[in-house]
């Protein structure tokens, strides 16, 4: 058989952070623990603090979908392209 | 820039309007293509130690920050996990601008005073930011191929966390609601802690419900054109001439002699060949000759690189309905001379059934004193706000055609990898120049006015805007000739002299805001993505979108057909409800509305409000009476509260759905 690799995108996850489990010592960990029950190899490409509570990596649609129905998960947006004006 | 802090009023007779000492505290972040250190626009000359509390960095090699780069980050990884690694020999991997925008939009807004500023000579004078003393951040977000949102809210993170005043984005990407658009998620933080926002409103004019940036948090930035024009004509074989523009500077065409001329449109084996796009021009009907191209789908300047490259001697660029008579300068690599519509149509006209057409391209200089303007740009994108269509956008305009600003040394006037050239400043046209127009004067208003809200900082930008000529005569829109509406120019032209008192202004909490989402219907989890904190709508409070204590009024009236409002007799009653704030002396004002249509009745109640203290706040209510009109109609007045010293002016559009 054949692995067809499914192509992945960008995704900014938004968090509520006053769900954080207290099991959880950081925000960060939280984070990183709720990617990684979708993806093992997935990373953050940032984590975001003070703009929005979340972080953006990168999933294929079917992992983020999974994402966004973790407890704490606010939304799992695609990036999107701006253009100069 | 060039011109425009006479144009502005900024000042008189090489006179500057006065920056407060306070003006060097504060700090603007420019959101864009990074920043070429090197431009003289960003000296230091004259500046004092950087502002306490300033946490940014500079990603540059540290001699090239200064007292006026005070900052300068990159944010790349968005941009690299969709595209792959920066190509270091295409684009650095740094705040280095290899483009050009981002030295452009950023000497813009806060430029160091540089004399004898030109491109190739044209538009010769002193350059300057609009707040020249004001600290400049700059955090490149956009790359070759684009501006990632990841990128983008990791850099308006960080200008936030650094400490900036003001941020300018010159910058879009279609229309989200509120809680899906990474920009006015990132937005609605920086207001929150007083930073105002400052961004393009889009180039997508002249059609309607085009413009992005919408959310009412953001101040959102038309464009509109100087007084000034880079005259170029075009001497047809029969003896017709005809004016248009150019800001070519290489070798001309021979003055005393006629060359052939020729359509591309006849010059080509492609059904788009009228537009000279790229390897569609057979050279062996081109060499030697001028060609007429039309405007659209590929950037202008590259129509002539690709006239250029078929032999051409020289383009004469024409353009379409979707430009109207809006002329564009670019630094053409070959002689080219833009002209309008009209012009166009009977050049095309001469060139179909002559049967050895010619022509020639004369350039001329500089000119300044050009009237009308402003006049609104064509390509600046129009309201109504498709989001919200209660909330009026664009917000006012700016000068963004043909403005000259500081540019990056990597790059050539053209930004085509063929130009060689090399200017320390460019001319170019958009919203993203109009933009940083604005986000400089909110700077300037802040170091006056330091403890003012940005929605009162947009408040005085806005009702001091003018929406008619010294002559009486009303703003026009270049894209019809006839005057604009509030969907076009929002409140109007900016008028710094006068922002910088504006006698009451319309202030806006993050509350406001706030109870605006819950008029909007959001939920929980969606006011929570913007306000990042758990925020309830109150079950026993009503709502209204036409409570945002906004400063300008966008009513929408629902037909007859539909209803809607509460009716009576046929007519339909919406009230708007305001509160001014007093920032100048105790006065009395009085409220005047010039009337709209027959159809409408509007009533201001109180019509009168007295303010005997600074900071008094006074409510409002406008009620507007309209009778049913057709779906798409839409009719415009304005609303003025003066105390004889000062005038505090609101767009009102009325529109049937």
């Amino acid at each position: 058989s054949t692995t067809t690799e499914i192509p992945k995108q960008t995704y900014i996850v938004h968090m509520a952070k006053s769900e954080k489990p207290p099991s959880y010592e950081t925000h960060s960990h939280w984070y990183d623990s709720s990617l990684k029950s979708v993806s093992d190899s997935a990373t953050t490409l940032y984590t975001y603090n003070t703009i929005i509570h979340g972080f953006s990596t990168r999933l294929t649609p079917k992992q983020a979908q999974s994402l966004e129905s973790l407890p704490g998960i606010l939304s799992v947006l695609p990036e999107l392209r701006y253009q100069l004006h | 820039t060039t011109r425009t802090p006479e144009f502005l009023g900024l000042e008189n007779n090489g006179v500057f309007l006065p920056e407060s000492d306070s003006m060097t505290d504060v700090i603007i972040g420019v959101l864009d293509t990074g920043v070429w250190p090197e431009s003289k626009s960003f000296r230091d000359t004259g500046l004092g130690p950087v502002p306490n509390g300033w946490r940014g960095v500079c990603q540059l090699n540290s001699s090239s920050c200064n007292r006026k780069l005070i900052g300068a980050r990159f944010f790349s990884m968005g941009y690299e996990a969709t595209l792959g690694p920066i190509d270091a020999s295409k684009e650095s991997k740094s705040p280095r601008d290899d483009d050009g925008h981002g030295t452009h939009t950023s000497s813009t807004a806060g430029g160091s005073v540089v004399e004898d500023a030109s491109l190739f000579g044209y538009a010769t004078g002193t350059a300057r930011g609009m707040a020249t003393r004001a600290r400049v951040a700059v955090y490149k977000v956009c790359w070759i191929g684009g501006c990632f949102s990841s990128d983008i809210l990791a850099g308006m993170e960080k200008a936030i966390e650094d400490g900036v005043n003001v941020i300018s984005m010159s910058l879009g990407g279609g229309t989200s609601d509120y809680h899906r658009d990474s920009v006015a998620i990132g937005a609605f933080t920086a207001m929150e802690k007083g930073i105002l926002v400052s961004c393009s409103a889009g180039n997508s004019g002249p059609s309607e419900y085009t413009l992005s940036n919408v959310a009412p948090w953001i101040t959102t930035v038309g464009a509109g054109t100087l007084d000034r024009d880079f005259p170029a004509y075009v001497s047809l074989g029969n003896g017709k001439n005809f004016s248009g523009v150019s800001l070519y500077s290489g070798k001309p065409l021979p003055e005393d002699k006629l060359v052939s001329f020729i359509y591309a449109g006849n010059a080509t084996n492609a059904t788009n060949g009228n537009l000279c796009m790229t390897g569609t021009l057979l050279p062996e009907v081109v060499t030697g000759k001028i060609v007429l191209c039309d405007r659209g789908i590929n950037a202008r300047v590259q129509k002539g690189e690709v006239v250029k490259e078929a032999g051409g001697v020289g383009m004469v660029l024409v353009n379409t309905a979707a430009n109207g008579e809006e002329l564009v300068a670019d630094a053409h690599l070959l002689p080219t001379a833009a002209v309008g519509q009209k012009a166009g149509e009977i050049i095309k006209e001469y060139l179909l059934t002559e049967s050895n057409p010619s022509a020639s391209i004369i350039f001329g200089s500089t000119k300044v004193g050009i009237q009308p303007s402003p006049v609104v740009a064509a390509f600046s994108s129009r309201g109504p706000n498709s989001i919200t269509p209660e909330v009026l956008k664009p917000d006012l305009i700016a000068p963004g055609v043909n403005i000259l600003a500081g540019w990056s040394g990597a790059v050539g006037p053209t930004g085509l990898t063929v130009d060689n050239r090399r200017s320390e400043f460019n001319i170019i046209s958009g919203t993203s120049m109009s933009c940083p127009h604005i986000s400089g004067l909110a700077a300037l208003i802040k170091s006056v006015h330091p403890e003012w809200s940005p929605a009162a900082i947009r408040s005085a930008l806005m009702t001091t805007a003018y929406t008619v000529y010294k002559t009486g005569e009303k703003l026009q829109d270049i894209s019809t000739g006839k005057p604009s509406t509030a969907f076009d120019h929002g409140a109007g032209h900016v008028d710094p002299a006068s922002a910088i008192d504006p006698g009451l202004v319309y202030d806006i909490t993050a509350d406001d805001y706030l109870n605006f989402l819950c008029a909007l219907n959001y939920s929980a989890p969606q006011i929570y993505k913007l306000a990042k904190r758990n925020f309830t709508c109150e079950a026993n409070k009503k709502f209204s979108v036409t409570d945002l204590n906004y400063p300008s009024f966008a009513v929408v009236l629902q037909t007859a057909q539909s209803g809607g409002g509460s009716s009576g007799g046929g007519s339909t009653v919406v009230k708007y409800t305001r509160t001014l704030t007093n920032v100048g002396s105790p006065a009395t004002y009085k409220a005047s509305v010039s009337p709209a249509a027959e159809s409408v009745k509007i009533t201001v109640e109180p019509d009168s409000l007295i303010f005997s203290e600074k900071n008094e706040k006074k409510t409002y209510t406008v009620s507007f009476t309209a009778n049913s009109m057709p779906s798409g109609t839409n009719l415009f007045t304005r609303l003025e509260w003066s105390d004889g010293k000062h005038i505090v002016g609101s767009p009102i559009a009325l529109s049937w759905t």
